[in-house]
């Protein structure tokens, strides 16, 4: 399983991906 | 029609099915995809990122989905 730390930072990355896909989303709307 | 290509839908949804916290891996995605090379499925995998379908997790050979939760 994993360790606190590695949970950490699988959320850490998600969260960036989760805003970056936000951000293509709404580049997608404005074209 | 979601706006993916034919490999890149094949391997997102490879991606969204794998249940583990850590992801699917790329050597994973290649057994799973034989016709695909490696070079294609990391030029997938790096669309996909920027697009923010998917993200890394414990090394930049493991991905999960950002939308199965």
């Amino acid at each position: 399983s994993l360790t606190p730390e590695q949970q950490r930072k699988i959320e850490e990355n998600r969260q960036r991906a989760l805003a970056r896909r936000a951000e293509r989303l709404a580049q997608g709307t404005c074209q | 029609s979601n706006g993916l290509s034919p490999n890149q839908n094949q391997v997102l949804c490879l991606i969204k099915s794998c249940p583990e916290p850590q992801g699917i891996s790329i050597q994973e995605l290649k057994q799973r995809l034989s016709a695909m090379s490696v070079s294609i499925i990391r030029q997938v995998v790096d669309f996909l990122s920027n697009e923010g379908h998917i993200f890394s997790t414990i090394d930049e050979d493991h991905f999960r989905s950002t939308d199965n939760e």
